[in-house]
């Protein structure tokens, strides 16, 4: 289960309160996953209490935007990411932070389907607890989200446009050390990777899995959309501690 | 268990922090868990002064009551008027009927009246659970132990850090960020917003 509780002295509106924390949410504790699990008791919290607000300063209010609220939001919503990361750090029997950037020229929710698939990966997961560079369990999550977008069995979802092209994407690993990127898949053509430097990346406690739907081979076109993932590998300690978690 | 925090963890915990005027924070052990006999396990946090409330939860369809009540209470007030979160950790007060409803009410009733607002206003506390699910609060004793953790409250690093510790289940160290900063229109004023989570397992947050 997630709990939080974020406490502020800046004075807001009530009525704004949920807004303003809903953006931030969005972008952090919704954005993490450890186990794929999600709880019966998750909340988060936002309290003002306006208590360093000097007199005669209103309010923040989202009905009417200012620089001020815009300020506020921004040092929520690295706030809540930040506590959103440590969650992930502490995933249960986790030996690796990852962080899984996917781009997209489509809309918003492709690149957010494809890294929420690729973080509930417990293939992948697993993968990585083993230190493999496996691009192959990678593109599988991804490819198992087109197909359910194009699923006519869930309308619901189906709202993108353009599916999950396989010759347009291309997978990366970026390393911790801020070294140069290595790349596993080149619009849809697998790379020949170095096992070694894969293992060295992989040694790294911090793993950024970088993936483009839609790699036109144009180094200086920026992709319009990018969600961005956190989650954990999975490891033998997780299933000692939730094969002993007891009623 | 014990619950020492591992060295490789232990950069990640702060060693001070910026706390927002107003707020104190406060910890205290019910035992919720037979198994817990030294680690505190309920988290208060209060505000001198009524504060605005919002606050996101579960999308799963098996609520836990204290979701349910929780929206209740933000409902009833329109996210005003607010002066406390009462956590409890060690049982997520989840599936477990009318009774589970009335437990999360009591809590939030215990702390209103220890802040000395009646019992017939609106809930001024919101409150939130977490631990094992289908089991029924211990209530005698985190009624018990709310009174402690007021006694406790404090604002200091150490009154927050021992808050986030406290509603800590599998965690493997108390998640505390904290910072201050200004605002563009007025920016003599020195804020803070602080923030403590848990979680480790059974982590995809879904929340609206």
């Amino acid at each position: 289960t997630l709990l939080g509780i974020v406490c502020t002295d800046v004075a807001i509106e009530p009525a704004s309160l949920h807004e303003i924390l809903t953006k931030s949410v969005g972008t952090s504790f919704n954005s993490i996953s450890i186990d794929g699990d999600t709880s019966t008791n998750d909340t988060v919290a936002l309290l003002a209490n306006g208590a360093a607000t000097p007199s005669g300063v209103k309010p923040l209010s989202v009905a009417q935007q200012s620089e001020d609220l815009a300020a506020f939001q921004t040092v929520l919503t690295e706030l809540t990411q930040e506590l959103a990361q440590l969650v992930v750090r502490d995933g249960e029997g986790a030996t690796k932070f990852v962080t899984i950037k996917v781009q997209s020229d489509t809309d918003y929710m492709t690149a957010k389907r494809a890294a929420v698939s690729i973080a509930t990966s417990a293939i992948l997961k697993c993968a990585l607890y083993g230190k493999d560079a496996n691009w192959g369990r990678i593109l599988c999550a991804i490819g198992y989200t087109a197909g359910i977008m194009d699923s006519p069995e869930t309308p619901a979802i189906a709202t993108s446009q353009t599916p999950v092209i396989p010759n347009q994407t291309s997978v990366s690993f970026v390393p911790a050390d801020g070294s140069a990127e290595l790349k596993l898949l080149i619009r849809g053509e697998p790379e020949q990777v170095d096992e070694v430097r894969a293992k060295e990346v992989l040694e790294f406690e911090d793993l950024e899995i970088l993936v483009k739907l839609n790699d036109t081979g144009d180094a200086s076109k920026k992709s319009k959309y990018e969600s961005v993932f956190w989650t954990c590998d999975f490891s033998h300690e997780y299933v000692t501690i939730n094969g002993d978690y007891r009623t | 268990a014990d619950r020492s925090i591992p060295q490789s963890k232990q950069k990640y915990v702060p060693t001070s922090g910026s706390y927002p005027k107003g707020f104190l924070a406060g910890s205290s052990h019910a035992g919720v868990k037979a198994s817990n006999t030294k680690y505190d396990d309920i988290a208060l946090v209060v505000s001198e002064k009524p504060y605005a409330a919002s606050a996101v939860f579960t999308r799963n369809l098996f609520k836990a009551a204290p979701v349910t009540v929780s929206k209740k209470f933000l409902d009833a007030r329109k996210s005003d008027g607010f002066r406390a979160v009462v956590v409890n950790s060690g049982n997520a007060n989840a599936v477990t009927g009318k009774v589970g409803l009335e437990n999360a009410e009591s809590m939030s009733r215990t702390t209103d009246e220890l802040l000395g607002h009646s019992a017939s206003e609106d809930a001024r506390s919101l409150v939130m659970s977490t631990g094992v699910i289908g089991q029924r609060l211990p209530i005698d004793k985190i009624i018990s132990a709310i009174p402690k953790a007021h006694a406790a409250l404090g604002s200091t690093h150490d009154h927050w850090l021992q808050t986030a510790q406290a509603i800590c289940t599998t965690d493997t160290f108390p998640k505390l960020v904290s910072r201050s900063f200004s605002l563009p229109s007025h920016p003599e004023t020195t804020y803070s917003v602080a923030g403590f989570t848990k979680g480790a397992g059974m982590i995809h947050p879904n929340m609206a």
